[in-house]
């Protein structure tokens, strides 16, 4: 947050039009349903704010390490839900963790003052990303819902969550959580996120960590935004110089004593190397430098490789300063990709991809007892205006829906790679018990630090634009979404380095500023989410599971499919069996003129390769805002040339563009066989 | 079958609460309760079965019960769905 807002456009002087306009989201409260939070934290002093909003209903739980005078006109509610936790996992353990909205983790920090801190200077971690960290909405309020403890955050708990939040009229609600993908009736946050969108709620969430392999995403409700994790142009190299004269690229925040300039130090391979001379020890736990795997006798002085994997990255870091290593190369392997995350290690560290580990390990696995490897890390700092950017960050969860396919998910992506924000300051940066350094912010990485920033900016939305449903801000932070990065290329996938596509980052990235004037929306209405299940072949049950209403699915179901719901993307899935040349189908859409008055916009479009997709009428004339008018998208595709193997798929994606000539609205086309 | 206690999650009708019951959670517990073995079979518990109540996203509750007695549940008066407890875990 010392360069999203500047890298979202945010930053300007005067301020931009969407904070002036929203006054920094000053009217909203934005529920964190999370680890807690440390209220004491510069970014979430009251200075300069107003009285709290008359609506807000909440409260301020108190307890150990929270007074009750811990709240204010920033943080204005508190509460804890452990309730859910203790049924299952019996009484907490109260010197590990605190009955209180207190934040002892740290996640739920970082990710509110994401949302919403206030600005701070100076700023950084450790020297690294040194700047004025600001929230998304930094005038908004925040509440805090305490609901993940060290066991895990339990569905009763995050439901009792939600539950609070739609009753204390927050406006907003981050969920940086996740887990499996089950249907929706049997999707505890899909049901408590249908509530509070009922209530007017927007609900952002994180897609999860699970990429870059297909079909990861999580929380994929259609009546909740799904938000996929980019990074910015900002890195912090850290590269590990070889003997043998190769560098090999890395990424740190490692803020300690150096390693000695122009010193080479030996290399060793914390895995098993039969016949190599230096292997500090045998087995899998040495090669992923478990806790305990590695002989001091072998690893002492030296740097040691360690394979990504199991334990946390930071541990691994504190299992080699333990056993007497000097430093570390975090080495990925082949699943991980090129995918690298900068940590607050505890000794001289850097992380590198799976091409460069590859590298890595053989020329130690070449070395003899008379000629070691060796190497150094160079720590660069903070380098910024990085091309290209955004990235899909490679751990972003991906698409398709594994639960309706017909909504694309990720919906869009946001800054969560390297995120500096917020930290407590009972916490060490490195989030492992023994280490004791202490730091106002810490960057870390994942969809949970992208989805506060959606949240943040759904915040100013809905400060500027009250009237607007959540599924409208949603739309308008969706289809003025962009692909291109700053190369002018469209965005790539970290774990490739190749071109990304629609499953990795949905409608694209976000682009506040566009939406704050999105020109046409997309709006969706309880009811028509009603239709969607219905159109899933839900049973009645299994509806009012969700939505509370009586389901009556014929005029639904005579209505047409699931894709038929009024979403700012769509989403054609067929199957390929050899049986038809071609295949069709079609989408019905009304958007909605949000753009103050008389406009006539034309639609483009960009068909999928292999498929002609057909926009009727092509021309949309709407006489005052407010205006709803309505279109039919047709897709034809031509099927694979050869029939696939089962449980293949092949992916195109296009858009339809409707212009006036002042605003584009992207809605894009994919077509899965 | 029986099986472990683990949590559910019920989401009710809030309008089927029969007039007997003062309130929500008197409904709550009793028909636990009654899906434990009969009004009295279920495992006494401090505070009683329920784990929290919901009323503002939607109406329900949570309690821990026997999967057999979340089936009986599930067919009772008023009850919209049981679904069985997740843990999430931080993105």
């Amino acid at each position: 947050t010392t360069r999203s807002p500047r890298f979202l456009g945010l930053l300007s002087s005067p301020p931009s039009a969407l904070l002036a306009d929203s006054d920094f989201g000053s009217d909203l409260v934005i529920a964190i349903i999370d680890t807690g939070i440390s209220p004491t934290h510069r970014s979430f002093h009251d200075r300069g704010l107003g009285p709290v909003p008359s609506k807000w209903r909440g409260v301020c739980s108190s307890g150990p390490g929270f007074p009750p005078n811990s709240c204010n006109r920033k943080l204005v509610g508190a509460r804890f839900f452990s309730a859910g936790y203790e049924a299952t996992s019996g009484r907490m353990n109260e010197t590990a963790e605190v009955r209180s909205p207190l934040d002892t983790d740290g996640h739920g920090t970082h990710t509110a003052s994401i949302a919403a801190g206030r600005y701070v200077f100076p700023a950084s971690t450790l020297g690294y990303a040194r700047g004025v960290a600001a929230g998304m909405a930094p005038k908004a309020r925040l509440a805090a819902y305490k609901v993940c403890w060290v066991g895990g955050c339990f569905d009763s708990d995050i439901l009792a969550a939600f539950d609070a939040a739609v009753a204390d009229g927050v406006d907003v609600v981050s969920l940086s959580v996740g887990g499996v993908v089950v249907p929706y009736y049997l999707d505890a946050i899909a049901i408590g996120a249908f509530g509070a969108t009922e209530a007017g709620i927007v609900v952002s969430a994180s897609a999860g960590n699970g990429g870059p392999g297909g079909l990861t995403v999580t929380n994929v409700a259609p009546w909740m935004a799904t938000v996929g994790a980019g990074s910015m142009d900002r890195a912090f190299p850290a590269n590990v110089q070889l003997g043998n004269g190769q560098v090999l690229d890395g990424v740190s925040v490692y803020g300690g004593p150096a390693l000695q300039s122009g010193k080479m130090y030996e290399l060793v391979y914390a895995g098993a190397s039969s016949g190599a001379a230096s292997s500090a020890a045998d087995g899998y736990s040495a090669s992923m430098c478990l806790d305990g795997s590695l002989d001091p006798a072998a690893v002492r002085g030296k740097i040691v490789v360690c394979d990504r994997g199991v334990n946390s990255r930071a541990a691994k870091g504190d299992v080699v300063h333990r056993a007497g290593g000097i430093g570390m190369v975090l080495a990925n392997g082949v699943f991980d990709g090129e995918g690298l995350v900068a940590d607050c290690h505890v000794l001289p560290a850097t992380a590198v991809g799976a091409a460069a580990g590859d590298k890595l390990r053989k020329y130690i696995g070449s070395s003899t007892r008379q000629a070691p490897a060796t190497g150094t890390i160079l720590f660069e700092g903070t380098h910024l205006g990085v091309h290209p950017a955004p990235v899909v960050a490679a751990f972003s969860a991906r698409g398709p829906n594994p639960q309706s396919p017909e909504i694309l998910k990720p919906d869009l992506i946001a800054p969560g790679l390297n995120i500096l924000a917020a930290w407590p300051s009972g916490v060490g940066p490195a989030g492992i018990p023994s280490d004791g350094r202490r730091t106002e912010f810490n960057i870390l990485s994942g969809t949970s630090m992208a989805c506060p920033h959606i949240s943040g900016l759904a915040a100013l939305l809905k400060a500027a634009h009250p009237t607007w449903s959540p599924a409208a801000i949603k739309s308008a932070l969706m289809t003025t979404a962009y692909i291109k990065d700053n190369s002018n290329g469209t965005m790539v996938d970290e774990s490739t380095g190749v071109v990304a596509d629609v499953f990795d980052f949905g409608a694209g990235h976000v682009d506040p500023m566009r939406a704050m004037d999105p020109g046409l929306v997309y709006d969706i209405t309880p009811v028509d989410y009603v239709n969607f299940l219905c159109n899933l072949n839900y049973t009645e049950q299994n509806i009012r599971a969700i939505t509370r209403r009586p389901a009556d699915c014929r005029g639904a179901r005579r209505a047409g499919h699931a894709g038929n719901l009024n979403y700012p993307s769509m989403s054609a899935t067929f199957a390929a069996d050899g049986t038809r040349a071609t295949m069709k189908t079609h989408f019905i859409r009304t958007v909605t003129n949000v753009g103050g008055g008389r406009a006539v916009y034309r639609a483009t479009v960009r068909s999928p390769e292999g498929c002609a997709v057909t926009v009727q009428p092509r021309q949309l004339a709407f006489r005052r805002d407010g205006q709803k008018l309505s279109f039919t998208v047709r897709v034809e595709a031509a099927a694979p040339a050869k029939k696939m193997e089962p449980g293949s798929s092949q992916v195109r994606s296009g858009a339809v563009t409707w212009s006036d000539g002042r605003h584009a609205v992207n809605t894009p086309v994919v077509v899965t066989w | 079958g029986g099986g472990e206690e683990r949590t559910f999650i019920v989401r009710v009708d809030a309008d089927a609460k029969p007039s007997a019951f003062p309130t929500h959670a008197h409904w709550y517990e009793a028909a636990v309760m009654a899906a434990e073995g009969g009004g009295g079979g279920g495992e006494w518990r401090e505070g009683g079965p329920l784990i929290h109540t919901y009323s503002a996203a939607f109406h329900g509750f949570s309690a821990r019960m026997s999967p057999a007695a979340a089936a009986a549940l599930a067919e009772a008066p008023g009850v919209a769905a049981v679904v069985p407890e997740r843990v999430r875990q931080l993105a």
